[in-house]
């Protein structure tokens, strides 16, 4: 564990308290790409499937059963408790054009052949995209509230974070994972537009909004 | 290789 790491994993876990607060004080899911929440989910899902063989640590088992519990528990606030907030026609990218490239992806890149591996595999390559019916969303609105907008910077920090960690690994441990290296630089860089508008705009007191 | 790096990352 480094501090890049550690600092990337705070991240993560406030951009999810950053969501729960902005869906339980606004009363409201809108806003939110409820596709890329059932994204992230199958993702966690599909990554975490080793909690149940392979002891990590405390601190990973945690956190693990934390990112399960809690993406499943904002379905339900985005299904059922705040449903009508929820408005599908203006969340319509098509989520079938990332799970098959992610599908074929594990297929050809994984480092075993053997179905946790491959889930593995999978659940890198569609975290990297997992992002992008939420940001379609935004693009389409051309604007976003204020907390929707420090969710997305907490997410995208924790991606970021985790760059300086594989770089700091590399040199102190000799690790390299390319699997996770590629999917995660190219997950951070779908970040960078909205982080640009977010730094320029967000962070100087104004409303977060696209020019038209 | 077949190595298969350690998943200890979240």
């Amino acid at each position: 564990m480094n501090l890049f790491r550690l600092f990337g994993d705070l991240s993560h876990l406030a951009s999810i308290f950053i969501l729960l607060q902005k869906i339980q004080s606004t009363r409201s899911c809108r806003g939110i790409s409820f596709k890329t929440q059932a994204l992230y989910a199958t993702v966690f899902i599909t990554r975490y499937l080793d909690l149940f063989y392979e002891w990590v640590s405390l601190y990973n088992f945690t956190m693990k059963v934390f990112f399960i519990a809690s993406s499943c528990y904002i379905l339900y606030l985005m299904k059922y408790k705040y449903r009508p907030t929820h408005d599908p026609s203006i969340d319509t990218f098509r989520v079938e054009y990332l799970l098959g490239p992610c599908v074929v992806l594990a297929l050809l890149f994984h480092y075993k052949f053997s179905i946790p591996e491959l889930l593995w595999s999978f659940s890198i390559f569609l975290e990297a995209v997992a992002i992008l019916p939420q940001l379609f969303m935004l693009q389409r609105t051309g604007e976003a509230e204020t907390i929707t907008t420090h969710y997305l910077a907490a997410l995208g920090a924790y991606r970021a974070l985790y760059i300086p960690n594989w770089i700091y690994r590399y040199f102190t441990e000799d690790m390299v994972d390319p699997i996770a290296v590629t999917a995660g630089l190219v997950q951070t860089a779908l970040y960078l537009d909205f982080f640009y508008v977010y730094f320029t705009k967000v962070l100087q007191g104004q409303k977060f909004e696209l020019p038209a | 290789g077949s190595e298969v790096p350690k998943h200890d990352e979240l």
